[in-house]
């Protein structure tokens, strides 16, 4: 009866060895079988590391055919993951976070000084030793971007609903409309009370996103990407609606915006991502409910409106001012003779002549190479994965 | 002093576009 002596950890070289016939069942267990999206207790990039140290030992056997196939069943696996569950926030953050950690592996074990500067020695000994996956390199670094877009989808799909209500519709800011009777007001603590989002759903809807995805281990600078993309959404969504709504352009909602945009900045400054480029997007919209607030009569007004609102096009500017409704006697209606001034300004101006923000627009994704510290032959696999048939060499 | 003393063999690898053909007539083969 073969004895199971217990090996030291150094003894280990950080490979996993596998027979070839047992290479579906591994991506099954691993990518397509249980949802280990949701799981918790798993080291952030596991899957990544396994099928990592997976091709290193088909690299170590020189075996170009095994490199080769287990390198596109991953990537169908991957894909056929997310067209099963392509709609779950969860499964899409999992493998973006996993396809980014893969291939940073395959670059910090390439061999390549470029991306050996962080590696300590040991590390070093564990590059690949007989292929050159700079071609694989780029089918994985396609497939992220494949990725990216479809997380950008779903987080889209989810934020939607919320946004109109939570931005523009939902008043937090008690007794400055002047229209509702500020006793008959919703509480705002639930996530949708009779289906109306307000702006504490929103947050608790990023504070979700954010979570799952440092729970992923995704990289801290595509997590910062993911949240500006998010806010442009949330930016552009308003923005767009507040063009379209003459009753949500009045004084009192230039001041609810702001109050709701200052909401989203704290947001970012409590989860350190005051550097994403997030709250940039949102300048549309500062701008836009900045306008609502100023006082629009002189020509020193039209002058400060023109120098103020340069991230708004001049149609923008122009559709505000026309759609401005006061709400209370201290407010005025703009003269047309003012925006006329308005328009005279800004006529040189040579902006686009579109009125609404493009809601869809993706910004390019890059994928900054960050190396990992984890020692590959510390690695060990959690029983509940049914990876049984591969051994740690 | 250079790690890997041998040089790799580049491992030609088709486009993602190309596996997503290959995934697809591979469906369409499938009953």
């Amino acid at each position: 009866r073969p004895v199971n002596i217990p090996r030291k950890e150094k003894d280990f070289q950080g490979m996993l060895e596998y027979k070839k016939e047992d290479e579906q069942k591994l991506v099954k267990n691993l990518i397509l079988g249980k949802q280990l999206s949701h799981s918790v207790n798993l080291i952030p990039g596991l899957p990544a590391y396994i099928l990592f140290m997976c091709v290193r030992h088909a690299d170590y056997l020189n075996d170009d055919q095994k490199v080769r196939s287990l390198l596109t069943s991953t990537i169908n696996g991957i894909k056929k993951v997310l067209k099963k569950r392509g709609d779950d926030f969860e499964t899409v953050s999992f493998w973006l976070s996993n396809t980014c950690r893969f291939l940073h592996c395959l670059k910090q074990y390439s061999g390549e000084e470029g991306f050996m500067k962080h590696n300590t020695p040991r590390q070093n000994e564990h590059c690949l030793t007989n292929f050159d996956l700079a071609e694989y390199r780029q089918v994985l670094s396609d497939l992220a971007i494949q990725i990216y877009q479809q997380l950008v989808r779903v987080l889209e799909n989810i934020l939607q609903p919320m946004i109109v209500s939570g931005m523009l519709e939902h008043e937090t800011i008690q007794g400055v409309s002047g229209v509702k009777p500020t006793g008959l007001r919703k509480r705002t603590s639930s996530i949708a009370d009779e289906g109306t989002y307000t702006l504490d759903s929103i947050i608790r809807q990023l504070n979700s996103f954010h979570s799952v995805m440092c729970q992923h281990g995704m990289d801290p600078e595509l997590i910062k990407q993911v949240v500006k993309q998010m806010f442009y959404i949330i930016g552009a969504v308003t923005l767009n609606n507040l063009l379209l709504r003459k009753d949500m352009c009045s004084w009192s909602k230039g001041m609810q915006i702001r109050y709701n945009v200052s909401q989203l900045e704290e947001w970012l400054r409590d989860k350190n991502l005051m550097n994403s480029g997030a709250k940039e997007t949102l300048e549309p919209l500062i701008q836009a409910a900045q306008l609502l607030q100023v006082k629009k009569k002189t020509d020193e007004d039209a002058e400060a409106i023109c120098s103020m609102c340069n991230a708004l096009t001049t149609a923008q500017i122009v559709k505000v001012l026309n759609l401005y409704t006061p709400v209370n006697e201290f407010e005025e209606r703009v003269l047309v003779s003012f925006i006329r001034t308005i328009q005279m300004r800004l006529r040189d101006r040579k902006d686009s002549p579109q009125l609404l923000m493009d809601a869809k627009h993706i910004f390019p994704v890059t994928f900054p190479f960050n190396p990992s510290s984890l020692a590959l032959e510390t690695i060990q696999i959690p029983a509940s994965l049914g990876l049984g048939f591969i051994s740690r060499v | 002093t250079p790690v890997c003393p041998r040089p790799r063999v580049l491992l030609k690898a088709p486009t993602l576009a190309e596996m997503e053909e290959m995934n697809i007539s591979e469906e369409e083969d499938s009953p």
